[in-house]
């Protein structure tokens, strides 16, 4: 009945409201980045525009699920309880020679199993033309080809898998892909928007990590 | 499930959030603008024990029977999460990547005696 100071589970005394709030926001913050597998908060020195993200997410919120641009529900693989599901929306930069360009984050000791890997370029009005991608490097590797047909302006969707599931596996963190275009005047590059504008060409992996210790059960 | 006020010690979810503006974190966590990082306190006194925590359980049977006989056991009952949900998270990483994930369990929903 009396007043009782202090918690009453574990008798500590009673923390001032400005030292209850500091500790909490300290437990907050910890619990996130352990739970990110980050070691402190990322520094963005490359923000992308807002324009250019509201877009991408509006898109994938648009195809909800649909994730190889033909079949119109296809909801990925859900993630089981031991392993934690991943979206990861990477945008690309364009280098000076046309090569769009991703960095990646991996991480060393985990793998990370991925589901789906798509391509997204807003491609400007054109005429019976087809895309062809390819995995720059010293080994130029084909990764998709697609007949565009004629269309106004407007996005358009690329299915870069198996390929990205090697990739992921070499932990390489940089990935290049070079465009050709057959039946296009004009140089590819023209045709595509580049980096800093609101259609940002983007990538969008969907993976899930499993933990360490992850064990397979045959069937 | 109580939510703790002044004037009980009984077992309740405390409700705390944290805003990320607040903390600067706002930058590179998209979206939620904050963590309801909610914490379980409070008495269970032994007529408590078992509720609603592990209700469905054997561990009822166990306890009832504890209970309905007096036995004096050399266990105490805490106050502990019964019902938690994921925190559904879209952030940048360190290359401005946009990631969304969910992690399990990180918000506390409900508070029950074990």
């Amino acid at each position: 009945v009396e007043a009782r100071p202090g918690c009453p589970s574990c008798r500590m005394p009673p923390l001032e409201p400005s030292a209850e709030k500091a500790f909490l926001v300290e437990v907050a913050k910890q619990q996130i980045l352990q739970k990110l597998n980050l070691s402190q908060r990322p520094n963005i020195t490359h923000p992308v525009p807002r324009a250019a993200i509201a877009n991408a997410l509006r898109r994938l919120h648009l195809g909800k699920g649909r994730m190889d641009g033909s079949s119109q529900s296809s909801e990925w693989e859900k993630p089981q309880p031991d392993e934690q599901g991943y979206e990861i929306i990477s945008f690309a930069e364009t280098d000076p020679s046309g090569l769009l360009q991703f960095q990646l984050t991996q991480t060393k000791d985990q793998d990370m199993h991925i589901l789906e890997a798509q391509l997204w370029l807003y491609i400007k009005a054109h005429r019976n033309i087809t895309i062809q991608i390819y995995l720059a490097g010293h080994q130029r590797v084909p990764l998709v080809e697609q007949q565009l047909g004629s269309k106004g302006s407007g996005w358009h969707t690329f299915s870069l898998m198996p390929a990205m599931q090697n990739l992921f596996e070499s932990k390489d963190e940089t990935l290049h892909l070079e465009l050709q275009c057959k039946g296009c005047h004009l140089n590819v590059t023209a045709l595509v928007t580049t980096t800093g504008s609101s259609h940002q060409s983007f990538l969008v992996v969907k993976a899930k990590l499993q933990k360490p210790g992850h064990r397979i059960t045959k069937r | 499930n109580l939510s703790c006020d002044q004037n009980s010690d009984v077992c309740c979810r405390k409700d705390y959030y944290v805003d990320f503006r607040d903390i600067g974190w706002n930058d590179w966590i998209f979206k939620p603008e904050g963590y309801q990082i909610n914490y379980c306190m409070g008495e269970c006194p032994m007529h408590l024990a078992g509720t609603p925590g592990i209700a469905a359980s054997f561990h009822t049977t166990v306890f009832n029977l504890v209970k309905a006989n007096n036995i004096q056991t050399a266990g105490r009952s805490c106050c502990v999460p019964t019902q938690r949900r994921a925190l559904s998270l879209l952030y940048f990483d360190p290359n401005s990547n946009l990631i969304k994930t969910d992690i399990p369990d990180m918000v506390v929903d409900a508070c029950g005696c074990s």
